[in-house]
This record gives C-alpha cells, sequence and structure tokens, in this order.
C-alpha cells in the first residue's frame, strides 16, 4: 500500500448509523479491515466518499495494523458513538 | 500464531 493510492474521508455523523460492514484484520487472509458493504442512508453512503473493497488504515488517527478484526470493530465503533466528534476519520487506500 | 477460524468474520456498524 503506497501514500499514492491512500485518501483520507471525513464521514460526518449524518444518519443514527455508520452504514458499513468490514471483515478482515490481524491474523486473517485480509490483514487490514476492508469495506465489504456500504448501506444506503447511512452516514458513509451520505459522505459519498467511502467505497467497497476500500481498506481501512487508520480511524481518527489511530492505525487498524496488528489490530485483530474484534478490535478494529470495537475502534470503529466508538469513534461512530463518541460524543466529542461530529465525524470520523478515515484513512483509506484503493487496493490496485 | 496460525490465523484464527474468524476469517470471514464481518461486522456491522
Amino acid at each position: 500500500i503506497s501514500a499514492l493510492n491512500t485518501a483520507l474521508v471525513r464521514v460526518v455523523k449524518n444518519s443514527n448509523t455508520l452504514g458499513i460492514a468490514i471483515e478482515g484484520g490481524a491474523n486473517t487472509r485480509q490483514p487490514l479491515p476492508r469495506i465489504v458493504t456500504i448501506q444506503k442512508g447511512g452516514s458513509a453512503h451520505n459522505c459519498g466518499q467511502l467505497k467497497v473493497g476500500q481498506v481501512i488504515l487508520e480511524v481518527n488517527g489511530i492505525s487498524l495494523r496488528g489490530q485483530e478484526h474484534e478490535e478494529a470493530a470495537r475502534i470503529i465503533a466508538e469513534a461512530f458513538k463518541t460524543k466529542e466528534k461530529d465525524h470520523i476519520d478515515f484513512l483509506v487506500a484503493e487496493l490496485g | 500464531s496460525p490465523p484464527k477460524d474468524y476469517e470471514d468474520e464481518v461486522t456491522f456498524f
């Protein structure tokens, strides 16, 4: 994953769900969480910049590298739930 | 450690 094809995407929490599904994590075939579903009406779909197939490298600056699926999912869930921010910053990579 | 068996674990948010 080169820096050339990474993007920082800000997802504003404008819906009561984030509306994505991820698979993978450390110790699996997919070592970094990959977006497998984007649900209509969710904040991610409204943001329009996240796409199925992208890999999530960081959430609000927290790296997901080396995180197992459960821990990566907890970090994303916390980021959406916290009232400290009205958005989530995802650093994503498009795999060529 | 060998890959665990949660290969296809998917979490929805």
